[in-house]
């Protein structure tokens, strides 16, 4: 479902001072498959993730997703993929401060349309349960402690029933209880209705729900193995 | 050198609904201690965090700093005393958008003044290289990596050289490589330089650095007791 070939990002921060966050990455992901990405901070994880996600372009090499090439995409049509068949759990959550929790997990099925107020709401309603949220569905972010400011990322991240999960850092604010709950909700995501999972994380643990597990370093990936699960 | 005594804090979101975040708790953390706080998400540890560094007030009870009582002093004296004798690591990290990253850093040093700038920079400088962020010191917050943003707020908590260091997931979004050496720095300020450390985490590994645990569940303190580096 995803094709990576040659793909490099660079930032200039002046003429002379770059960084090369990405550093030439070749990598395929079948449909279905539940994939880990481990690698110290800085070795850009996240800068893929974004990528992946059509929130960043490539400075060089190209990106398929579903046989569509992403470099041939205007704007508008990479907004409305990401609406479509991208959930995105951003690393630091990237909640909107003015609304409430249910109201911010709501919004990608109003961007999609279709979808009565009711139907929304109900649903929003029903993921902010799964994720343990219960009771603070009107608190605005800024009323909510770390962790669960993560989970209502992770309720906004799956509300369009998305093909394909981007997670980064999903669990960094859980504890083991949560973090057991998310995963096992992630696991039956991609065993039950074949979700294809791509999960940034700097836990062991977490990343052996993964079957496979990719570990970056200086913008490359050194190792891409399968995890104890198989 | 910190004495809780009968804390509370309740959140009302309108006549009838509140949510007691803290509920009832006394607890005494000696000089030189470190101590490592975990819960479930909600539980109320920033809570209890922002109550021990001046950032909050409790609904009732007292609270107690190297003699002081919090209740008695004005908004300024608090300020005061965050700045000569707290370093926060917030769990959100709160960096200045509009500041490169030592700039972040030096902040602490100027409120408290007493500082030529030459003398603040090159502190500065010597707390990002010690925490490995040499080369990312002309950054802005939003070109950083999770991690990157994490170990600048880390530094910028021990640049005033504080008694105490209240450190909400200063670990959350970093690798194991990371994570190990702020737990070797702070391992070393609180046994050479007697340091006062109270550090929240989920990562079991990660509290195991702490000489005393303590456990909170829905705003109660369900376990104190020492860690097996006892
Ligand atoms: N301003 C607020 N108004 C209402 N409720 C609040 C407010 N701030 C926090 N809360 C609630 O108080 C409870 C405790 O929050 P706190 O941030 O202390 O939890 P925590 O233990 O730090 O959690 P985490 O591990 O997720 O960071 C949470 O359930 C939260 O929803
Ligand atoms: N806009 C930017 N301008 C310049 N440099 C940047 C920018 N964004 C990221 N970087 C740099 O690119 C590198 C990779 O960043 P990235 O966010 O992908 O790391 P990461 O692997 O996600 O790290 P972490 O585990 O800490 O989240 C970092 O060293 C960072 O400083
Ligand atoms: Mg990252
Ligand atoms: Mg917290």
């Amino acid at each position: 479902i995803i094709q990576v070939r040659g793909l490099s990002k660079t930032y200039y921060l002046s003429d002379e001072v770059k960084i090369r966050a990405l550093d030439n990455i070749s990598i395929d992901v079948k449909r279905g498959e539940y994939m880990a990405i481990m690698g110290a901070s800085g070795s850009g994880k996240s800068t893929f993730m974004n990528i992946l996600g059509f929130l960043d372009t490539p400075s060089s090499g190209s990106y398929i997703l579903d046989g569509i090439e992403g470099g041939s995409l205007t704007k508008d049509q990479k907004a409305e993929i990401r609406n479509r068949k991208i959930g995105f759990v951003f690393q630091g959550f990237n909640l909107l401060a003015r609304t409430s929790a249910i109201e911010n997990v709501e919004m990608p099925l109003f961007y999609k349309g279709g979808i009565t107020d009711a139907e929304a709401r109900k649903k929003a309603s029903e993921l902010l349960d799964m994720v343990g949220l219960t009771g603070r569905e009107d608190h605005h972010p800024n009323r909510l402690s770390g962790g669960e400011q993560q989970r209502v990322a992770i309720a906004r991240a799956l509300i369009t029933n998305p093909a394909i999960i981007l997670a980064d850092e999903p669990t960094g604010n859980l504890d083991s209880k949560n973090t057991e709950d998310i995963m096992k909700l992630f696991t039956r995501l991609n065993g039950e209705m074949g979700i294809t999972i791509i999960m940034v994380t700097h836990e062991p643990d977490v990343a052996e729900f993964a079957a496979r597990k990719i570990v970056f370093k200086d913008g490359s990936i050194i190792i891409d193995a399968k995890t104890g699960k198989n």
